[in-house]
């Protein structure tokens, strides 16, 4: 596998992120997430799924499905819209590390 | 959960970037996507279909599936806050993004997402699953490879051109009256790009940004999907009786072999319809089909017309555990969509007296699939007929990745004999296969609760 897709995956691993969605004043009141593809790196642009912008709508989901509605100009949402991306790492960057709070996930033995 | 950046510790897994402030710049649809899934997804039979992360049985409130499903075909543009270090710019290899069309159904692909979204990254990021293109209508594109809730948005990657771009995670999970579909649900990448710079025109303030989004390079984008398959794929044919519809195989130009479920009784008229190379349908009758005691469920019908243009399979003669395959079948969208196809390996040949009986893979098999071809992948020559794939009863579980089919070895020395002759006397012989056979695929066990077969 490593051969054929070998610089595909490369490809994949560098374009792939993750983009995490929360309210400024309210951080704890719930984290959307999803993962994103960066299409360029300067400036850093990011596509990645709409469903977690849904509960940051100003005029709620019903937005999505007005009639003819194609595309949605950033300010859809609330002011109160935090978002972050966080990729791996690249060559020339400092590399941190996230301590994640932990979502209702735990690996059971099998 | 937090995600400001927090003081370097000891890694547990891979090093990250900390996670960096971004604006959204706008939130957009494909509206060829939008009309495909609604004719696909939006009939009569909808509410069999949802696309939740929660498996059925689960309690998800009704406001919320709504959300997700309205959610379903948007994605979002973002530009990440500078950080003030050096520029990104020479980090990463430039995007290249496949036109529509250019990639055929049974492709390779690499879907590359994050299950689980934000939650552990330095142990689920950017994790790859491989696949195949199953199946395409417009830019709804539907991929066999494995993807889990939070890699929605993720990207599915093509081998050729290395590293072009071919689609982003829709959907990770499927299910269709209350069966997982293993199927993940995707938009394509090019038509996403196109409605992403035709939305930029309309924001003055960020139009400037449609010129760094990737384009798409390789074949033209006028290329009929219908057409792209594997050769051996249009030996696939769909099997309708009645209100009752499934797959099935040409045999020859007027031959077509499916399930006794399919097509059950001998005589019965049965419209078998062809999708490459073009689209026909053809009345047939069914010529023999096993009875309800046979372990073989197999229907044989007889066209009226030759099925022209296409390809008739070569039956294999031996079996290899380890080797690729594909099923080919008419599972889960019936005509709406052309025939799926699924990869996998042929993972069990049980044999009775030395003899292979019974087939198991791993491609994901639906409901509707029943009578299509296991075919070969490297090869194109045909192993068997999808029978059944696995429900566990007690729990009402679906296994589509655990099925079984007729080795064609069982089939094709009766079938050269009924085509040769016209003489239906080996056919019969299936219904007088051994007690160890009938066994076998009564999957007989001691215990009294293993999983029984169905489609």
């Amino acid at each position: 596998m490593r051969r054929q897709w070998g610089p595909t995956m490369r490809v994949a691993e560098q374009a792939g992120c993750v983009v995490s969605a929360s309210r400024a004043e309210q951080p704890e009141a719930g984290l959307w997430s999803c993962s994103g593809v960066i299409l360029s790196r300067n400036p850093v642009l990011v596509l990645c799924h709409g469903g977690i912008f849904t509960p940051f709508l100003r005029g709620g989901s019903g937005t999505l499905t007005a009639a003819g509605a194609t595309f949605l100009p950033g300010d859809s949402c609330g002011d109160d819209l935090r978002l972050h991306v966080q990729w791996g790492p690249t060559a020339a960057s400092p590399a941190g590390r996230s301590e994640q709070g932990r979502p209702g996930l735990f690996t059971p033995s099998c | 959960a937090d995600l400001e950046p927090c003081p370097a510790a000891q890694p547990r897994g891979r090093l990250l970037q900390t996670p960096r402030a971004a604006e959204l710049l706008l939130l957009l649809s494909c509206p060829a996507f939008r009309a495909h899934f609604a004719r696909l997804f939006g009939s009569e039979a909808a509410e069999q279909w949802r696309f939740a992360s929660a498996a059925p049985e689960e309690e998800v409130s009704g406001d919320e599936e709504e959300d997700q499903l309205r959610a379903l075909g948007w994605f979002a543009l973002l530009r990440v806050q500078p950080c003030g270090e050096a520029a990104e710019a020479a980090h990463g290899p430039a995007m290249t993004v496949a036109p529509l069309g250019a990639v055929a159904k049974g492709t390779p692909l690499l879907a590359c997402g994050s299950p689980f979204g934000a939650f552990c990254p330095d142990i689920f990021l950017n994790t790859l699953s491989r696949g195949v293109l199953s199946n395409a209508a417009g830019p709804l594109l539907l991929t066999d490879a494995r993807c889990l809730p939070g890699t929605e948005g993720g990207g599915v990657f093509a081998a050729r051109p290395a590293g072009s771009l071919v689609a982003l995670v829709a959907a990770p999970l499927c299910w269709k009256a209350r069966e997982w579909v293993g199927l993940t649900l995707l938009c394509a990448a090019g038509p996403l790009l196109r409605a992403a710079r035709a939305a930029l025109a309309h924001l003055p303030d960020i139009a400037a940004l449609a010129a760094l989004l990737p384009t798409e390079v390789g074949s033209p984008r006028s290329l009929p999907l219908r057409g792209l398959s594997p050769p051996w794929a249009a030996a696939a044919v769909l099997v309708e009786f009645g209100s009752v519809w499934g797959s099935g195989v040409a045999m020859a130009p007027r031959l077509v072999v499916t399930c006794r479920h399919v097509a059950p009784r001998e005589a019965a008229k049965v419209l078998v319809h062809s999708a490459n190379p073009k689209s026909v349908a053809i009345w047939g009758h069914v010529v023999f089909a096993t009875q309800e005691a046979s372990p073989y469920d197999i229907a044989v019908v007889s066209l009226e017309e030759d099925l022209d243009g296409v390809p008739i399979p070569k039956p294999v003669e031996h079996f290899h555990e380890g080797t690729a395959v594909s099923v080919v079948g008419f599972g889960v969208f019936g005509q709406a969509c052309g025939p799926s196809v699924t990869s996998g390996i042929l993972s069990a040949v049980v044999q009775v007296d030395n003899t292979p009986v019974m087939l198991q893979t791993t491609c994901a098999v639906h409901g509707g699939s029943s009578g299509g071809p296991l075919f070969s992948t490297h090869s194109g020559d045909l192993l068997g007929i999808v029978a059944s794939n696995t429900r566990d009863n007690n729990t009402g579980a679906t296994y589509p990745h655990l099925n079984f089919s007729i080795p064609i070895t069982v089939l094709q020395p009766a079938l050269q004999q009924y085509l040769q002759t016209g003489d239906l006397s080996g056919l019969r012989e299936l219904d007088r296969a051994a007690e160890p056979i009938r066994v076998v695929w009564r999957l007989q066990r001691p215990q009294p609760t293993v999983p029984r077969s169905k489609l």
